[in-house]
């Protein structure tokens, strides 16, 4: 090897130029097409942690069948990269039921007491005093607090906090987007969804067949999509004037007025109305909620309150407001720790999460429960048919998004409900200040 | 588990005039303001801001 090495003669050679060119080309080309797959992965993004590729013909692939639903891959440090390939949802859903078991009857109190020193829990607030009751993790962190331990801001004019927490973020939206924590932007379009939903998403529309008592309200379909174009011409009839929409009283993009009726609404075709309906539901241009904000007297908020594990996790109505529809987006259940949400841009874009749409006194309000890895579960009281974290419901997904393609028509990403029959004159679900709605479940 | 809340609320803190979705007029009087600080721990029922 010393002989070899000292004793060859080194000669150089210029490496041909068609060689180079070439090498410098094939690089160029790999680093093209790198960029048009992070492009085209980004437009194909969908907003439920999901993607949903669109190929030949739209939605289906080379084969002609429609393409499955494909999980995002989200870029960040080594602990998302970790994280995004463990079964999120599975493992919350093991969590659940892990929570469910019960607790011998001598091990509840220590148990209990051991969780609230770590979590920090105000055993003092809970409204059951003997801890000997929960049965287990679960129905303890499900806990209620005794009356009058949350007293609400006398001013009838404050926003209260939803629940307790931590203010993460706040702040006014600027052209429609939301600022994370540590500046990381997300469309307000990838959080709630656009203003149009899939027909899919239509078709299981909440109706409840008895006027005033949303609690028993049923899904239902097509037949039932008539019946509440019906139930709004009655409403209409009763008026003398034609309210086109049930959604007059919503935030979405057509700000709509009272039109005089030409016509006996029974003379009225059905398949008309359900064009008129539909067209009405068109989207815009602008952004759906961007209309809200009339001349620029008003302008978009938000707000972001974090619930770490030892808070009291049911959630309440932080002002009057009508709840018009709900969203359920079936994404991921990423955790949402401060850590993450700084880490993990778009998390809350990727989180399976309830959007409950409708307004208040000044106009456009949403309320968005989004769940984590250990609480996936979120429940509305006056929605019954909710079901979040469940196998169910990530098999319908992927039906829909199937569907969808079938149809040639792109999927949104969730399946939205409206609360239309809970109050005839409301076209929703009216809360009061304060009112609980809901809360989180472990698992 | 977290909650974000998206709404719509006056700007300003001058008083304007809105019209409402039957065409009434609402005097507004002052605009948005946030009453808590980012990181702050808050119980329900507190209020994290006013028109």
């Amino acid at each position: 090897l010393r002989r070899a090495l000292g004793d060859t003669k080194i000669k150089w050679y210029p490496i041909p130029v068609g060689l180079g060119i070439g090498f410098l080309g094939l690089a160029q080309l790999y680093r093209i097409n790198n960029r048009e797959n992070a492009r085209r992965r980004e437009e194909d993004l969908e907003t439920d942690g999901y993607v949903y590729s669109k190929g030949e013909g739209e939605n289906t692939g080379r084969d002609g069948r429609p393409r499955r639903r494909e999980r995002i891959r989200p870029t960040g440090p080594w602990q998302v990269q970790v994280m995004s390939t463990l079964p999120l949802k599975a493992m919350s859903r093991i969590w659940g039921r892990f929570n469910e078991l019960e607790i011998p009857y001598y091990l509840r109190v220590p148990g209990f007491k051991l969780y609230s020193w770590i979590f920090g829990v105000n055993l003092s607030e809970v409204a059951e005093p003997d801890l000997h009751v929960y049965p287990n993790l679960a129905s303890f962190f499900y806990r209620k607090l005794k009356p009058g331990a949350r007293p609400l801001d006398p001013n009838q004019n404050a926003l209260l906090s939803p629940a307790d927490g931590r203010v993460l973020q706040f702040g006014a939206i600027v052209n429609g987007d939301v600022e994370q924590v540590k500046g990381m932007t997300y469309s307000l379009d990838s959080l709630l969804g656009t203003s149009k939903s899939s027909a899919s998403a239509n078709d299981s529309s909440l109706f409840s067949p008895s006027e005033g008592t949303p609690q028993q309200s049923t899904f239902t379909s097509k037949e039932n999509q008539e019946e509440i174009i019906k139930h709004d011409e009655e409403f209409a009839n009763v008026n003398g004037i034609s309210y086109t929409l049930p959604n007059l009283f919503s935030g979405d993009s057509q700000q709509k007025q009272p039109v005089k009726k030409s016509g006996d609404a029974s003379t009225t075709p059905k398949a008309a109305s359900e064009a008129e309906v539909r067209a009405d539901l068109a989207l815009g241009e602008r952004p759906w909620y961007s209309s809200l904000t009339r001349e620029n007297r008003t302008a978009l908020y938000y707000v972001v309150v974090y619930l770490a594990p030892g808070d009291y996790h049911r959630f309440h109505s932080p002002t009057a407001w009508v709840a018009e529809k709900r969203r359920h987006f079936a994404g991921e259940l990423y955790s949402v720790s401060p850590y993450l949400q700084r880490t993990l841009p778009g998390l809350f874009t990727l989180n399976e999460r309830v959007v409950l749409i409708g307004r208040w006194r000044w106009g456009f309000f949403s309320y968005t429960p989004v769940g984590a890895t250990n609480v996936g579960s979120i429940k509305i009281n006056f929605d019954r048919e909710l079901r979040t974290n469940s196998l169910t419901t990530d098999t319908e997904a992927d039906r829909a998004a199937e569907e969808a393609a079938k149809r040639g028509e792109p999927y949104t990403g969730f399946v939205e409900a409206t609360y239309d029959a809970a109050s005839p004159l409301l076209h929703g679900h009216a809360l009061r200040r304060g009112e609980e709605m809901g809360g989180f479940q472990l698992g | 588990s977290t909650i974000v809340l998206v709404f719509e609320a006056p700007r300003g803190s001058r008083p304007s005039l809105d019209e409402g979705w039957m065409g009434e007029k609402t005097k507004i009087k002052g605009g948005w303001n946030w009453s808590v600080q980012k990181g702050q721990k808050v119980k329900m029922g507190e209020a994290l801001g006013y028109v």
